[in-house]
Parts: C-alpha cells; sequence; structure tokens
C-alpha cells in the first residue's frame, strides 16, 4: 500500500493550484523514495517536473511501486475542502483505481476523507539530463511574478538576456516596447530577498511569455525561484518546497529559422 | 518572432 502524510496541508494545496492550469492530467509515480510527477502540458511547448522526497513527508510508506493517474482540476476540487491549517493524508492499496485523501484539523476535532478517482494515463518519461547552464540566476519569486505579468500586459514574447551588466528581460507589442533589468544584488539581508547571478557565459533566449507566466503559479510555494538558461536549450524555472523537494517548469525557446 | 519548437524535442524518451 501507499499512504504519505503531510502536516503542512496547505503546500499540497499551493502545489495542486500551481500545476491545475498548466496541465490537465498526469501520473503521480510513488515508490519507497518518494512522490514523482512528469508532465506536458498540452500543447507539449513546457514540462513539469516535480519530486517531492520520502523524508520531507511526516510519514512515508510505498510498499510496491505505482503510477496513479490524476486529473488535477479534480484533484483540485478535493483540496479545496481541505483547511489550511490542516494535516493530510494520501492513501491507496496496490493498483487501486482510487486514492483518498484524509484531512485532519490542527486540532484533531474534524476529520473528512474524500476519494479520487484514479485515471490510467499513458505518459511517456522524457529524460532530462543534469547538466551545466550558461546562466543561473536566482531572485525573488515575487520579482519574477511582476516582471511576467507586467510584461505580458505588452507582449507576447520575452527575450532573456543574461550578461556581466545583469539579467533582463525585454518585450514588444502594439502598445510599445517594455525593458526590465534585474543586477546582482546580495545587499538585502535575507537571502530571498537577493539576485544572485551566476554567469558562465552570455546567454539570450526568447521564450513565450504565456508560459513563463503560468510557472509564476508557483510563487506561493517559495520566496526564491531559480532560473537557468543555456543557448538553444529549453529555460528551467524551479522552485524548492522547503525541504519537502522541488518543482521545475522547462519551457521550449522559440527559435529562429 | 522565432519557431516554437516541442519540448519533447530537446529531451529523450527514456
Amino acid at each position: 500500500m501507499f499512504e504519505a502524510r503531510i502536516t503542512q496541508g496547505a503546500v499540497l494545496k499551493k502545489l495542486v493550484e500551481a500545476l491545475k492550469e498548466l496541465v490537465t492530467e498526469g501520473n503521480f509515480d510513488v515508490s519507497s523514495t518518494g512522490l514523482q510527477l512528469q508532465a506536458m502540458d498540452s500543447s507539449h511547448v513546457c514540462l513539469v517536473s516535480l519530486a517531492l522526497r520520502e523524508d520531507g513527508f511526516e510519514h512515508f510508506r510505498c510498499d510496491r511501486n505505482m503510477a496513479m493517474g490524476i486529473h488535477f482540476q479534480n484533484l483540485s476540487k478535493i483540496l479545496k475542502c481541505a483547511g489550511n491549517e490542516d494535516t493530510i493524508t494520501l492513501k491507496a492499496e496496490d493498483n487501486a483505481d482510487q486514492l483518498t485523501l484524509m484531512f485532519e484539523s490542527s486540532n484533531q476535532d474534524r476529520i473528512s476523507d474524500f476519494d479520487l478517482k484514479l485515471m490510467s494515463i499513458e505518459s511517456e518519461h522524457l529524460g532530462i539530463p543534469d547538466q551545466e547552464y550558461s546562466a543561473e540566476i536566482k531572485m525573488p519569486s515575487s520579482e519574477y511574478q511582476r516582471i511576467v505579468r507586467d510584461l505580458t500586459s505588452i507582449g507576447d514574447t520575452v527575450l532573456i538576456s543574461a550578461t556581466k551588466e545583469g539579467i533582463k528581460f525585454s518585450t514588444s507589442g502594439d502598445v510599445g516596447t517594455a525593458n526590465v533589468t534585474l543586477r546582482h544584488n546580495t545587499t538585502p539581508e535575507k537571502p530571498e530577498e537577493q539576485t544572485i547571478i551566476d554567469l558562465k557565459e552570455p546567454v539570450a533566449l526568447t521564450f513565450a511569455l504565456r508560459y513563463l507566466n503560468n510557472f509564476a503559479k508557483a510563487t506561493p510555494l517559495a520566496p526564491v525561484v531559480k532560473l537557468s538558461l543555456t543557448k538553444d536549450l529549453p529555460i528551467v524555472v524551479e522552485y524548492q518546497i522547503g525541504e519537502l523537494g522541488a518543482v521545475k517548469f522547462y519551457l521550449a525557446p522559440k527559435i529562429d529559422d | 518572432k522565432g519557431q516554437q519548437r516541442s519540448i519533447a524535442a530537446f529531451f529523450a524518451r527514456s
């Protein structure tokens, strides 16, 4: 059987809210090491990779590897019924066709359970190599959210250029043009308010803003976001979810013919 | 403004 208990149920709620617009359905792959999800959006332009570690849960048991097919809008409907302070337990029998979600209030005086019907989803796994990137930028996730939101109102695509001067986001549209530059800034005392640019070589890539804007739905999960860029490769937008794991979004660049 | 590539074009199926 599979059983996973998370005291901060709100994290699970935020996670599903972050994913449900982008990916309609996907498999929760559970094993003794934790829970993983890899799913593409319907247009196959971006990929979500979620990895939650077994030791990030209060309790985690998985006797047999399973792929649990999840419809994210449906999971979201159920998680909306959990309180923000609730502890959430996920449970499934081996080869079950449903996932049980149990919500316990913090003072244990309210307990509810919901069964989510599982789906059978054929999914192809993509191998994502570990690699060095030309530029890695850590910035406040709220700053990233603001930049991509602001630029989405001006244009459809953004040119992201990383140089030793900083990281520049540029767009243009019917209204005109927009440029936002962030400089390397480690002055703030709190690490989560710093902008850290680790540059191996300058790089500039163009991306569709609607996806970058969609990734920002993960902002409530983490105070910091990391962007990784290499010429002619997908950008990685990564949110660390405390000690629990991480969610990474990969978006294919636009390439000139 | 450039051609949108599929994400699957960048990663091998495993």
